[in-house]
């Protein structure tokens, strides 16, 4: 079963730690991606 | 099981054999990591290869066959892979079409989404580390500076991938790059299949910027947010981007969805850079010639 | 996750556990038992009566019981000497899941604990790209380099090569957020915070149990987040899974299917909330070991191993 068993809803995800990151110049400038990181937990978590 | 009749390489931290797996007759490679190289215990490399290829199984990421310990040494039985894109792009007396190039690329970009829906940075994708097996299937191999995506905190060291195929964030020193790194390598690695020659060959880390943004234009703050950020972004000579036309006359046999998936692969900015799934939904894998059939492929 | 080797090569049913624990303990209680014959045999000359009384009393092979005991007294130690390294979670995760895997496939009559917690506290540290060099990780654990690195080998091949070790930890980031949306408004966030934290603590606790061989990672973080707040959980398993399960059943009416299709959701909620249920009593079920007792078992093992030291 290939398919994902989540959708990425990243506005109602409040999380400081990650909001916080996004917001950094190295961040931004390194091609830092907050959907991929929620893409990495929520697959982890429906794997 | 094993046997290695013949020594057809040698690494800092490897010795690479042909065999045979006596049990089946068919032909391996013997990856021997020498235990005595590391002062630390085991390789990072031999480490890195044993963990990432022991969760891929795909048919364009080479296989590992088997793992065992003889006298001290790690071997890494691999799949044999008589060839690869570095030979087939430095030998002038192989001709190619485009649609070989199309049919190595999309078995690339496979074995490397494959790498990337399982959170793995190769981290080296680069001709030579592209095999061809005998029924002319590509074979992602060389996962010695492989490793998993990382947790957001994490500070990762930019100096990875071989300076030609390396992504501009990596040149200005990036921590927090992501999987566009390797999309970056395959595109420049589409650029010298073209072009039969290295796209982007920089005489040293320093001159590698120098080359790559005179050949693609130095990235601004409008087009990659706070690039100017990166404390190696002084000093920069201002090259303009090649226009279209520019393109159009660099890569001749190249068609417009051709130079789309190419400008999508080569995107400064990596937050904007295509990842492996717009590469392989792209128009160009979709238009005529449609790609070899490996085994086709001469 | 099936592709995994932490599925194909560390998953079992309890059944297969206790069989794979027996068979190695067997195995290597018979070659102590002909070791410790040979001593005896060897030494007849110069071993009093009461010596060989002693031998046959006390180097006496641990059972299968003792050594989980002493394996998960060491994975404890273990677990201390990596946190106080300040090493990641995820990689005190990986140590101590190192650790325990290692005692699958060796017994502790083979290679004593003690030998083998530095080595692969640094086989971790290098698999989870937190590199320590040989030389300042001897400094800190004050240990020398060679003890530390001679049994690199046998433990990578004792793991079967197997390094990447999908961990509950990245599952409850992404049941953190999930949690967000389908209770969307219903959860304050402050405590949604400290219930992150707290599960974190009991993630690493579960990673000291064999709840990691027979479940998945996410079980397990849904597990914790059950010990930790039966009620939220329950409620979010229940919207998540539940709604979808009950509108298959009900299949007159056309948008519970549309439901079912835009989610296809596979999981049976029932099949789900059992399954986290009985994880979440096995990560209860406290393991302390006496002192005494560790000491006693310790004791056999050494007297096994070295039956001079009696």
């Amino acid at each position: 079963d290939a398919s994902k068993r989540f959708t990425i809803n990243d506005a109602l995800y409040e999380d400081p730690f990650i909001k916080d990151l996004q917001e950094r110049k190295e961040f931004i400038a390194s091609g830092f991606r907050v959907d991929y990181v929620y893409n990495r937990v929520l697959t982890e978590a429906f794997m | 099981e094993y046997t290695k009749e013949k020594k057809v390489g040698e690494g800092t931290y490897a010795v690479v054999y042909l065999g045979t797996k006596q049990s089946t007759g068919r032909s391996i490679a013997v990856k021997e990591i020498k235990s005595s190289a590391f002062k630390d215990g085991l390789d990072m490399s031999a480490i890195r290869e044993v963990k990432y290829l022991q969760e891929i199984q795909h048919e364009n990421v080479i296989e590992l066959v088997d793992i065992f310990l003889a006298s001290e040494n790690l071997n890494l039985v691999l799949e044999f892979l008589p060839s690869d894109l570095e030979v087939i792009i430095k030998d002038k007396s192989i001709l190619f079409t485009p649609a070989d190039i199309k049919s190595w690329m999309l078995m690339t970009l496979r074995g490397v989404h494959h790498c990337h829906r399982n959170f793995i940075l190769h981290r080296d994708l680069k001709p030579n580390n592209l095999l061809i097996a005998p029924d002319g299937q590509i074979k992602v191999a060389d996962f010695g500076l492989a490793r998993t995506v990382p947790s957001p905190h994490e500070i990762l060291t930019s100096n990875v991938v071989t300076r030609w195929y390396r992504a501009p964030e990596l040149l200005f020193g990036a921590k927090h790059y992501t999987s566009a790194i390797d999309v970056w390598s395959v595109g420049v690695i589409f650029a010298e299949l073209m072009l039969r020659i290295p796209y982007l060959p920089g005489k040293s880390d320093i001159d590698q910027v120098e080359v790559t943004f005179r050949a693609l234009g130095t990235p601004t703050d409008r087009d990659w947010p706070d690039v100017s950020s990166f404390p190696a972004y002084n000093k920069l000579q201002m090259y303009t981007p090649p226009s279209r036309e520019e393109l159009r006359r660099r890569f001749i046999a190249a068609s417009e969805n051709a130079l789309d998936y190419l400008c999508g692969m080569l995107t400064m900015n990596p937050q904007k850079r295509w990842n492996t799934v717009q590469c392989l939904e792209s128009e160009y894998f979709k238009e005529a010639p449609s790609p070899t059939e490996p085994s086709k492929i001469k | 996750f099936r592709h995994s080797s932490q599925y194909r090569f560390w998953s079992f049913t309890p059944e297969q556990l206790t069989q794979k624990r027996i068979q190695v303990n067997a195995q290597a209680t018979s070659s102590v038992g002909e070791s410790l014959r040979n001593f005896i045999s060897e030494n007849q000359a110069n071993l009093a009566e009461e010596d060989i009384k002693s031998i046959e009393e006390k180097a006496v092979p641990v059972t299968m019981e003792e050594e989980i005991k002493l394996v998960s007294i060491y994975a404890k130690k273990l677990q201390g000497i990596a946190q106080h390294l300040n090493l990641p979670t995820e990689v005190v995760g990986t140590s101590i899941t190192f650790f325990r895997r290692f005692y699958l496939e060796n017994s502790v009559l083979q290679m004593h604990p003690k030998l083998i917690v530095l080595t692969t506290i640094f086989l971790a540290c290098k698999s989870e790209n937190y590199f320590i060099g040989i030389d300042s990780f001897s400094q800190k654990t004050k240990r020398p380099k060679d003890s530390i690195l001679k049994y690199e080998f046998q433990l990578l091949e004792s793991l079967r090569f197997s390094l990447l070790v999908h961990h509950p930890f990245k599952p409850l980031h992404g049941f953190f957020l999930d949690i967000q949306a389908v209770l969307h408004g219903k959860v304050d966030l402050k405590y949604m915070g400290q219930i992150y934290d707290k599960c974190k603590k009991t993630i690493t606790e579960a990673l000291l149990t064999d709840v990691v061989y027979f479940y998945t990672p996410p079980q397990i973080t849904l597990a914790a987040l059950l010990l930790e707040d039966e009620a939220l959980t329950t409620r979010y398993l229940e919207l998540k899974f539940h709604g979808n399960f009950q509108a298959a059943s009900d299949s007159t009416n056309q948008e519970s299917n549309e439901v079912i299709s835009k989610s296809n959701l596979t999981i049976n909620f029932d099949v789900l909330m059992n399954l986290i249920t009985s994880c979440k009593q096995q990560i209860e079920k406290p393991t302390t070991v006496s002192v005494e007792e560790a000491i006693a078992i310790d004791a056999k093992v050494q007297f096994c191993s070295d039956p001079n030291k009696l």
